[in-house]
């Protein structure tokens, strides 16, 4: 099964606004941090 | 004639297990073909001769094609019946460690330990977790939903369009709404940068915190009787200054002056409209069958719509999704509409063979990979998915509200 988020965000730029902070292929687990604003 | 038939012997003799199934394959096959055919008559729309809003369909290698003459829904349910059986209890242990073996089960992380108390595999399947094993992340904005392997995440382009890696390739909208190719991303019109959008050219509007429509060049303060534009508002206090000597504005930091007049809240809101654009982001999560199965909230946010798609039930590892282009959109899928503090936000649980059942803990009506209710009700209402709303959830938030980390619901066997 899969899960698709999407969402609205602030944009990245210059250091400021949302930022993933995991890269594709990374095995996660539930509650873990994946992007930042 | 009369005495060969009359006289002559019958004999039974037993015919080949394979033949049988040949037959009914070939037979399912042909019923399939013609019910495409069928439905490809009564899709073609004279005012649409490309067919652009077309229902997507399966499309691929061979092997898709062979997948999607597959009965899989009916597969999946059988799947689910089947794994719903009780096991002797004296099995239970054995199989549910050899299962764990077999897909990578860390069974250490499950609340209930007793594996005889699990009364067959679906039980074992949608096992629950010792919370001391998921700490929740609380700095971040968004946390992971689930376990699980992230297959794609990046940031929406331009039309909607989701980033190509692999051949995963799809449209927002489509996913999100089961519209066509060619709707604008703007899909939710709740949304403010949307709202901008949707007035079209050069004449834009927009609706302030307040509740107040006014034109975002124009003037934005008008609701307080004091006219400042957008662009005075946040572009530098020299031309407002000019300005306000033509119009005996007030002159000095016009920001403080502006925040006591209209508010924080609106002045955030301008803000993020013009010095912090908004951008569409979105992540793909692959569980894999040892994962834990159950999704929670990856951020605080309201739920408000709830639509679900009862689709196909195509396999969604990541071998077929790299060879099968809209995948999700063909899929059974339920998708979650809302907000949260940056504006839109969307989570769409998607099926699959082997977990056709999607279940939510705040949605008792809904009825995954179900043969009555739901696929009657989706062609009735022929615009392909069931839809619910949760206003009544909560009347102050319009919707259902989440904290991040609460469990929101799972993916069930079959």
């Amino acid at each position: 099964s899969t899960i698709v988020l999407v969402f609205e965000a602030p944009e990245g730029k210059d250091g400021k606004g949302f930022k993933w902070i995991v890269d594709k292929g990374k095995t996660v687990k539930m509650g873990e941090a994946m992007g930042v604003v | 004639l009369r005495s060969a038939w009359n006289d002559t012997p019958i004999k039974w003799y037993p015919i080949p297990v394979g033949l049988g199934i040949a037959y009914l394959g070939f037979k399912h096959y042909s019923t399939v073909m013609e019910r495409e055919r069928q439905i490809a008559e009564q899709d073609y729309d004279p005012n649409d001769p490309n067919n652009k809003n077309r229902r997507v369909r399966p499309s691929g290698p061979w092997q898709v094609q062979i997948l999607s003459t597959l009965p899989l829904k009916a597969l999946s349910r059988v799947w689910g019946k089947f794994n719903e059986i009780p096991l002797p209890v004296i099995f239970r242990p054995f199989g549910f460690k050899l299962y764990a073996y077999i897909f990578g089960v860390n069974i250490s992380e499950a609340k209930n330990q007793d594996l005889k108390s699990y009364r067959n595999l679906a039980e074992f399947f949608y096992r629950e977790l010792d919370p001391a094993v998921r700490p929740i992340d609380s700095s971040s904005a968004v946390v992971s939903p689930s376990d699980g392997k992230v297959l794609m995440l990046g940031e929406v382009r331009e039309g909607g369009r989701v980033e190509n890696v692999k051949g995963m390739t799809y449209s927002l909208d489509a996913l999100l709404s089961g519209q066509g190719e060619e709707k604008s991303a703007s899909s939710n019109p709740a949304s403010p940068a949307v709202l901008f959008s949707q007035a079209g050219e050069g004449t834009t509007k927009a609706t302030a915190p307040g509740g107040q429509v006014v034109d975002s060049h124009e003037a934005f303060a008008k609701m307080n009787g004091i006219s400042y534009t957008v662009g005075e508002l946040f572009s530098g206090t020299e031309k407002t200054a000019q300005k306000a000597e033509d119009q005996s504005l007030p002159t000095g930091d016009i920001k403080q002056d502006v925040a006591a007049a209209v508010g924080p809240k609106a002045v955030n809101w301008f803000r993020n409209q013009v010095e912090g654009s908004k951008r569409l982001y979105f992540a793909v999560i692959y569980l894999a069958p040892g994962d834990y199965h159950r999704f929670h909230s990856p951020t605080e946010w309201v739920v408000e719509t709830r639509r679900h798609f009862a689709g196909e039930l195509f396999s969604v590892s990541p071998y077929l999704q790299a060879i099968m282009p809209s995948l999700f959109i063909l899929n059974e899928r339920v998708v979650l509409l809302g907000r949260w503090k940056h504006g839109f936000f969307s989570m769409t649980p998607v099926g699959a063979t082997n977990v056709g059942s999607i279940v939510l803990n705040f949605d008792r009506e809904l009825r995954t990979n179900s043969l009555t209710k739901d696929t009657k009700a989706d062609s009735l209402k022929g615009h392909g998915y069931a839809e619910a709303h949760y206003q009544l959830a909560s009347k102050l938030l319009g919707g259902h509200p989440l904290r991040r980390g609460e469990e929101m619901g799972g993916f069930r066997l079959g």
